[in-house]
């Protein structure tokens, strides 16, 4: 399943629709300091399930709907999207047969987040069963986040486990 | 599921110590269980870069420890292959040297997992196939725009 | 002693904003009590780039929090000057342009302030009066050399 | 009160003694990863009196002693010392009449540490007497050790009081 295209709307300082085609093995993700590379990385966290908003840099849920800027009024809602390449029919088994996989959260304030695949309303734990074992999940390794990489190593002999277990 | 849980403990294991000599152009390193029973016993990773005798992983070095780390979550990969890996500024203690054989294992296991990753580091965007520039024209507002290698630089100082 | 403390605050928030403004080259940012009782309530920080409406501190960047308490470390020192200033890897997180302001800004406090400080950023090197090299010819075993500004580029890579 | 010699023997990768004379006020530390310029941190921080072993990412305090490498033995004792010039009398009044003022801290293998001023042993809160108001002592914000600098601003509210009580 290799992502082909990451869409924002609202998520953070991503207030107007952006989307990301990606075209390669390799992206690397450049600019100065606050122009929003690390609020990318998130939105994906985010849309894989995230739940705890401290892992967002936010007191609560609905802080990562954009919240106005000098020029932009606050708005109430926010959506991102990752969409996969599955011509090898990799897939899990109820997916498996489509060619293409979407995926996707959108979050309103006070009202809560919804999850998508395919445009069908799941749970969040529809999602997180398309990622089981690839280190994408909750706490997975696959997803380092910015000054936490030494975490991995220092992490307490559980958590190492766990990453043990979610690999086999 | 004991046995497969020991199994893939060898393996990673094995990897671990393999791309840890890779990273740090020796050394040794390895993984090891706190108890008996696998089944609910902790892991703890050991590690000493090349002729060091250092008794603990916290005693490491910034870089050390960021490259050390590296090397696990790249073992775990070998085994399984996540779809994708992002990185957020991993490279950024690391010195020049680490940064390339960092850089060159990136470039080996991107065969089997597609990574997205932030950098400030020159090595870091020159081994991307595509570099997404991430701008804020109007403040507040990111905006991204695809660049080439050149035009990062000047992105950077125009601030 | 209150008076004491509440002249302190007030001249630290207003060296906090006037810094900040100078490092991120404009924006606001300002210390707030948290209670009426200055002697034994609490004080937060907040802080916007220029163009930003951020609510809360923990939102902002990587670099943007390096570089806003930097402006608080030095409202501090512009009071009350420390002796010297320690500084491990404070500017790997920043981006050229903001390197180059914090730069300026630790020259400038240098005046009064002696700083010591670990950097793999050239920018941070060229200001430096001396600098100071850390190898380990034997493994294990930490040396130190005075070293130029050249000799150091040779120094990274041959690792 | 000008730091004008730092001097290290035996503490962590500094096994043999080094003097380190700091001539102007930037003085850069430079060197590849793991050769040492965080422990020199470190030393300054703990010739100043720190007590938590987990400051100088050590378990226990005996472990900021050189505990060996590939053609050493491990060694029983550390120190280190800093020197600093005084002649303009700005050090606190019993110390005042001293033209350099020189303070050290040693430490045995499951003995301790001693510090001393000028080679007299004192307590470490003398230590802690002389640096006060700095921001040098205990936890202040004179000495920002590795990915730490945000914690300044992430401090708690009572925190950020102490940092401004340092300073008044
Ligand atoms: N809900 C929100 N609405 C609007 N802007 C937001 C929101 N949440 C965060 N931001 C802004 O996003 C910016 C941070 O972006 P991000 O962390 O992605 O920067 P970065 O590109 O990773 O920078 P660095 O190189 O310093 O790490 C902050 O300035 C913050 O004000
Ligand atoms: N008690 C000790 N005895 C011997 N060596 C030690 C001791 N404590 C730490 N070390 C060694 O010191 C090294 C770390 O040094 P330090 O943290 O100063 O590196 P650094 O120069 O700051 O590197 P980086 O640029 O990666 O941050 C480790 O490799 C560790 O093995
Ligand atoms: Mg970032
Ligand atoms: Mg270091």
């Amino acid at each position: 399943m290799r992502l082909i295209q990451l869409k924002l709307a609202g998520f953070k300082s991503f207030v107007d629709p952006t989307t990301i085609q990606l075209q390669g093995q390799r992206v690397g993700i450049v600019g100065p300091n606050g122009c929003g590379k690390s609020n990318i990385m998130e939105a994906v966290k985010w849309v894989l399930g995230e739940s705890s908003a401290k892992e967002m840099r936010s007191e609560n849920m609905d802080s990562v709907i954009f919240n106005g800027s000098e020029n932009r009024k606050p708005i109430s809602r926010a959506s991102v999207e990752l969409i996969f390449d599955n011509s090898l029919g990799k897939a899990p088994t109820e997916w498996s047969q489509y060619a293409e996989i979407s995926v996707k959260r959108v979050i309103e304030r006070e009202k809560g987040s919804t999850y998508y695949i395919n445009n069908l309303a799941v749970r969040r734990k529809d999602v997180a069963d398309l990622f089981l074992g690839t280190g994408l999940g909750g706490r997975g390794y696959a997803i380092i986040g910015q000054n936490t990489i030494s975490q991995i190593i220092e992490a307490k002999p559980e958590e190492l486990r766990n990453y043990l277990e979610e690999a086999a | 599921t004991r046995d497969r849980l020991i199994a893939t403990f060898n393996e990673v294991n094995k990897n671990f110590t393999e791309f840890f000599k890779i990273l740090f152009n020796g050394g040794q390193a390895q993984l090891e269980l706190l108890g008996q029973e696998i089944l609910d016993t902790g892991i703890q990773v050991t590690a000493q870069p090349p002729g060091k005798k250092n008794t603990t992983i916290s005693q490491l070095s910034g870089g050390e420890k960021a490259l050390t780390a590296t090397a696990l979550v790249f073992a775990l990969f070998k085994l399984n292959p996540a779809p994708f890996c992002l990185m957020d500024e991993v490279d950024s203690p690391l010195d020049d040297s680490n940064t390339l054989r960092f850089t060159n294992m990136v470039t080996e296991m991107s065969k089997n997992t597609q990574f997205l990753y932030v950098s400030h580091n020159k090595l870091a965007m020159e081994m991307a196939q595509q570099l997404i520039g991430v701008t804020m024209q109007e403040s507040g507002v990111s905006r991204i725009v695809e660049v080439s290698l050149e035009e990062v630089e000047k992105m950077e100082l125009a601030n």
